[in-house]
């Protein structure tokens, strides 16, 4: 799975 | 940004506003969850923590500030403008057997053990459950308001479109957060026999009554 941290959702 | 996320945040939005606006012109909160409406800020604080520190856009800066605005001006408006219409006694769901259970589970199931994430993680799983109270104190009285009824059923779409926005990234980004999706997944399930009997009753003009 993509390590995805930016938290762009609310 | 998707459509499917961008819907259900302004369903989001549309749902604190409809309660807002309904505490606001009545002048009373009968018939609402004031734990609830204390989960859900709580669920905003410990979100939005970094609102100030990672900027995404405009759109996400300006949405956190008026969810936790907008939370927080409910529960000011329920426990002390209009405190006398608050119905303390059917809004009886003990809050610290969700807070507690949840605090523990961020502690153990997480992306990172760090104190942003931990809370991030925290306001995910709060948010799943925080609801409960509500649905408690409608089964309680029996019935529901048809203005809340709409604000429930705008509440719930918003995390379902949220779980098509997200199976609609994995396709297009292979992006997904298991936790969020796990969570958002509980949390509309949850709605589901609401769902059910506001299709099937208050769209037809009908009183909302739970089956006693």
């Amino acid at each position: 799975n993509v390590e995805v941290k930016v938290k762009d959702e609310l | 940004m998707n459509v499917f996320r961008l819907v259900g945040d302004l369903s989001h939005l549309l749902a604190i506003i409809i309660l807002l606006l309904k505490i606001w012109k009545t002048r009373s909160c009968a018939g609402v969850s004031g734990k609830s409406q204390i989960l859900f800020s709580l669920v905003f604080i410990t979100r939005y923590l970094d609102l100030f520190t990672n900027f995404i856009s405009v759109y996400n800066s300006v949405m956190k500030i008026i969810y936790l605005v907008t939370s927080l001006g409910t529960v000011y408006l329920m426990y002390f403008k209009f405190k006398a219409t608050y119905d303390s006694n059917h809004d009886t769901f003990r809050i610290e057997f969700l807070v507690v259970p949840v605090g523990g589970l961020s502690f153990l199931v997480n992306h990172d053990f760090t104190p942003l994430e931990i809370l991030w993680t925290f306001s995910i799983y709060l948010e799943s459950v925080a609801i409960l109270p509500q649905l408690f104190m409608i089964s309680k009285t029996g019935e529901a308001e048809t203005i809340t009824s709409h604000y429930l059923f705008a509440l719930g779409s918003y995390r379902a479109l949220y779980i098509v926005n997200w199976v609609y990234r994995y396709y297009t980004e292979g992006f997904f957060d298991l936790i969020a999706i796990v969570a958002g997944c509980v949390q509309t399930i949850l709605y589901c026999d609401f769902f059910y009997l506001y299709i099937t009753k208050v769209l037809k003009g009908k009183q909302l009554k739970l089956p006693a």
